[in-house]
């Protein structure tokens, strides 16, 4: 069986919140590890993955493999009876019908306990190759927000051109265009709020800005975020958790 | 314009 117990609600809710727009059903993958999920869009163009390792929970217990089938929006709906900072359980057999939830206030001395439906959901495992990347950009993940949302008014996609001066977010659209260029920087008084890029060659890709600002959902589970690219490859946008990750894989646009 | 290949041209099935 399994039994896992979050300390935070808030980060199984910023997790479902940030994906199921871009996934509706998917498999929580449970072993003695942690808790993973690996789920494509509907038109298979973007990947999610995630992983919570098992020592994000206390205690965990996961005796064999399991996989909870979840409609993300039906998770979501229980989610969101529980506060932020309330002590979460996930419990569900073996071969389980339903997953048991339980929101702990310790404040509040309140229970509440939901158990949600389970599917059979047949999906396709992708194997993503260990990559070593031209380039990583780590960024303040509000900022990555901004350029994404603000160059998405003008354009569908966006080129992301990083080379040993910085890193250029440019758009070309209807009404006109525009670009961001980031320069690496240092703030001394908060390493979160840095820019750091480093390169081993200059990347030049394009990718469709509908995704990117979908995956800036996440913003509020990570102060920053980290973009890794190559020529020719999927992007790798990645948020870090406590005790693990959500990361999204993007295809990139190719030709003109 | 330009062409969007899918995730699954890049990363192989298991």
């Amino acid at each position: 069986m399994l039994e896992a117990r979050l300390e935070q609600a808030q980060i199984l809710k910023k997790v479902v919140e940030a994906i199921k727009d871009l996934v509706q059903d998917c498999n929580f993958d449970c072993n003695d590890a942690g808790i993973q999920l690996q789920a494509m869009d509907n038109s298979h163009v973007a990947l999610v993955s995630m992983k919570l390792g098992s020592e994000g929970f206390s205690p965990y217990r996961c005796d064999r493999n399991i996989a909870l089938g979840i409609n993300l929006n039906s998770l979501m709906k229980v989610l969101r009876a529980a506060a932020n900072e309330d002590l979460l359980t996930l419990k569900a057999e073996d071969q389980p019908d339903s997953l048991n939830l339980l929101f702990e206030s310790s404040s509040q001395d309140r229970l509440s306990e939901y158990d949600i439906k389970l599917m059979d959901i047949d999906q396709e495992h992708l194997g993503i190759p260990d990559t070593e990347y031209a380039a990583t950009i780590t960024l303040p993940s509000a900022e990555f927000q901004r350029i994404c949302r603000d160059l998405s008014a003008l354009s569908e996609s966006v080129s992301i051109e990083a080379n040993k001066d910085g890193v250029k977010f440019a758009c070309s659209g209807d009404i006109g265009n525009g670009s961001v260029t980031l320069r690496p920087h240092t703030n001394v008084e908060d390493e979160d709020k840095s820019t750091k890029i480093e390169l081993t060659e200059p990347v030049n890709l394009t990718f469709s800005l509908k995704y990117l600002v979908n995956f800036c959902k996440a913003s509020s589970l990570s102060a920053t975020v980290r973009l890794c690219l190559s020529n020719e490859v999927p992007l790798l946008v990645e948020y870090q958790m406590g005790a693990g990750y959500l990361r999204f894989y993007l295809a990139p646009k190719i030709g003109d | 314009t330009s062409n969007q290949p899918t995730i699954q041209s890049f990363f192989q099935q298991r």
